[in-house]
């Protein structure tokens, strides 16, 4: 299952 | 953080500071495409918006402001200091068949549907096709500056070493973006007839061109 994408790339 | 996503954020940085300084030095915007740089202002904007509601990191923070400020700054060279060197009548690509379909790709493909999210994936699928109407510029003129190919090559290597960033963080971290990862294939794919070009010709010395 997938963890919430945090985003934490530029 | 590793190694790759470092190398493609270095080379992100790089190609920005490679098209500032063509820009300055050669006090024109020759051969650069107003619309692929007005098109990374709207990249940034929409993908840096946590910028006023989460904190990452100062590295990410100091970086996020970096991108904006520096492709306004472009922007706002283009528009008005180097103004006359501009040619509109060659950046004719038209930039609403890549806003449009991308709005709607990011309705649909989302990890949430908020404003934020939804921004967040539009930013994604506008990045990667972005460069288009650069591209298209450099196929009708059939030539470019060294420094501006350059630039091109910086930002387009920038992509493709997130996609070993990713094959790492898949395995270390078990995190998977596949927005992210299906966008950053086909834009580092969209440079492919570039970098044969850049690598074979650039990098040996010679002028890029394209054959007739």
């Amino acid at each position: 299952q997938a963890k919430e994408t945090p985003h934490d790339e530029l | 953080m590793n190694f790759f996503r470092l190398l493609g954020d270095l080379s992100h940085l790089a190609s920005i500071l490679i098209l500032l300084h063509k820009i300055k030095t050669t006090r024109s915007c020759r051969g650069l495409s107003f619309k692929t740089q007005a098109l990374y202002v709207a990249v940034f904007i929409t993908r840096y918006l946590d910028l006023t509601y989460r904190w990452v990191s100062l590295y990410n923070f100091v970086m996020k402001l970096f991108f904006i400020g520096s492709s306004c700054a472009t922007l706002y060279l283009m528009r008005y200091k180097y103004c006359p060197t501009h040619d509109p009548s060659i950046d004719t690509f038209k930039i609403e068949y890549l806003v449009g379909p991308c709005a709607i790709l990011a309705l649909i493909f989302n990890y949430k549907f908020s404003v934020s999210e939804v921004l967040w994936s539009f930013s994604i699928f506008l990045e990667s096709v972005a460069i288009l109407p650069q591209l298209f510029m450099l196929q009708r003129t059939g030539e470019a500056e060294t420094i501006t190919t350059h630039y091109l090559a910086a930002l387009g290597i920038y992509r493709a070493f997130y996609i070993p960033n990713w094959i790492y963080r898949y395995f270390t971290e078990g995190v998977v973006d596949p927005i992210a990862i299906v966008a950053g294939i086909a834009q580092t794919g969209l440079y492919l007839d570039f970098f044969y070009v850049y690598f074979t010709k650039v990098m040996q010395g010679e002028k890029f061109e394209l054959p007739a």
